[in-house]
């Protein structure tokens, strides 16, 4: 679901 | 610190209605109920990313009532045709978080 490396916080990355 | 929150009482009362209308859990909203309502405002999903990169300020993936006013104001202004900041400006920090 999130990129690697993102902000595993932020529902926008 | 005594700078005055950017946020005016009376703009803090509507982005409170809305924080409450979408069903906080224990006083805060996760960002999959954000997200949505960020959404519908049709401003970039980047944009919006640092919004909430913006207003999350302690990161625990979820807003509580005085960060989604941040939320709220940053994308307000956005609509407005006003940059959103590379980071966040003191006067809006929330004076609980300072």
């Amino acid at each position: 679901q999130y990129p690697a490396g993102g902000s595993s916080t932020n529902p926008f990355l | 610190v005594d700078i005055p929150w950017v946020v005016k009482p009376e703009e803090k009362m509507k982005f409170d209605t809305i924080f409450d209308s979408l069903g906080p859990v224990g006083g805060m909203l996760t960002g999959d109920k954000v997200k949505p309502v960020l959404l519908n405002s049709k401003l970039p999903v980047d944009i919006l990313g640092r919004v909430w990169e913006l207003s999350d300020l302690n990161r625990d993936g979820m807003l509580d009532k005085d960060e989604f006013s941040v939320a709220m104001y940053l994308v307000y202004r956005a609509l407005e045709g006003e940059p959103v900041p590379m980071s966040l400006p003191p006067p809006l920090v929330p004076p609980s978080k300072r």
